[in-house]
């Protein structure tokens, strides 16, 4: 059986709230190591990444690896009905066709079940390779939020470029322009306001800005957010859950026709 | 003009 709490049942409502307009189906793929998830987007041009460690939960047991098949939009809805204090534990028979969501308030006086119907889910699953990367950029999730929200009020595609001091986001729309420079600053009296810059070569790659805006929805689960880029790879935007994991998304960038 | 690839295209199927 597969059987897993974890005590900040906000966490999961947060990573599902961030994925679910993206990925409207998912295979949740559960082992010894832990839970993880990875979806292409319905155009594939994107795509998503969770890794939940087993050690990230106060009880985890996977007798055997089970892939669970799971539309997002129903799972969004039974989590909708944990509460943000709430530890959630979810439960599955091997070979069941349902999981069990159990919400528990932190005074344990209101404790509730949700069965979701499990699916079969046709899914790719493609490997990501383990790469270096030219630049990798650290900057506020917020700041990364606000960036991509309003460039994408000018222009749909974004040409973000880094080079050792700055990151610079720039685009063009009907009406006008815009550019955003985020300098270096690794800031040690307020930590969760600092940009830090690692490059190994300066890169400047383009991308659609509906995708990095649909990314940015799991900003409330960090404060930062890692940005890796490398010439005509595709960037990674990746959130680091504290303790438990990590959500990272990868867009494929736009070519010049 | 300005193409979208799918991302298939760089990470191959495993």
């Amino acid at each position: 059986m597969f059987e897993a709490r974890l005590q900040q049942g906000a966490l999961l409502k947060k990573v599902v709230e961030a994925i679910k307009d993206l990925i409207e189906d998912a295979n949740f793929d559960c082992n010894n190591s832990g839970f993880s998830l990875q979806a292409m987007d319905s155009s594939h041009v994107s795509l998503v990444a969770l890794s939940l460690r087993a050690d990230g939960f106060e009880h985890y047991r996977c007798d055997r690896n089970v892939s669970m098949g799971m539309k997002l939009a129903n799972l969004s809805k039974i989590l909708k009905c944990a509460g943000n204090d709430d530890a959630i534990t979810m439960k599955s028979e091997d070979n069941g066709d349902t999981i069990t969501f159990m919400f528990e308030s932190q005074n344990q006086e209101r404790l509730s079940e949700f069965d979701l119907k499990l699916m079969d889910i046709d899914s790719e699953h493609l490997g990501i390779p383990e790469a270096e990367y030219d630049a990798t950029v650290k900057l506020p999730s917020s700041e990364f939020q606000r960036i991509v929200k309003d460039l994408a009020s000018i222009g749909d595609t974004v040409e973000i470029s880094v080079t050792k001091d700055a990151v610079k986001f720039g685009t063009n729309g009907d009406i006008g322009s815009a550019n955003v420079m985020c300098r270096q600053n690794k800031s040690v009296d307020k930590p969760e306001e600092s940009t830090e810059i690692d490059i190994t070569e300066p890169v400047a790659l383009t991308f659609a800005l509906r995708y990095l805006n649909s990314f940015a929805k799991a900003t409330p689960l960090s404060s930062h957010v890692v940005l890796k880029l490398s010439k005509d790879l595709p960037i990674v935007v990746e959130y680091h859950i504290e303790n438990v994991g990590r959500l990272s998304f990868f867009l494929a960038p736009k070519v010049e026709e | 003009g300005s193409g979208q690839r799918s991302i298939a295209a760089f990470f191959g199927s495993k």
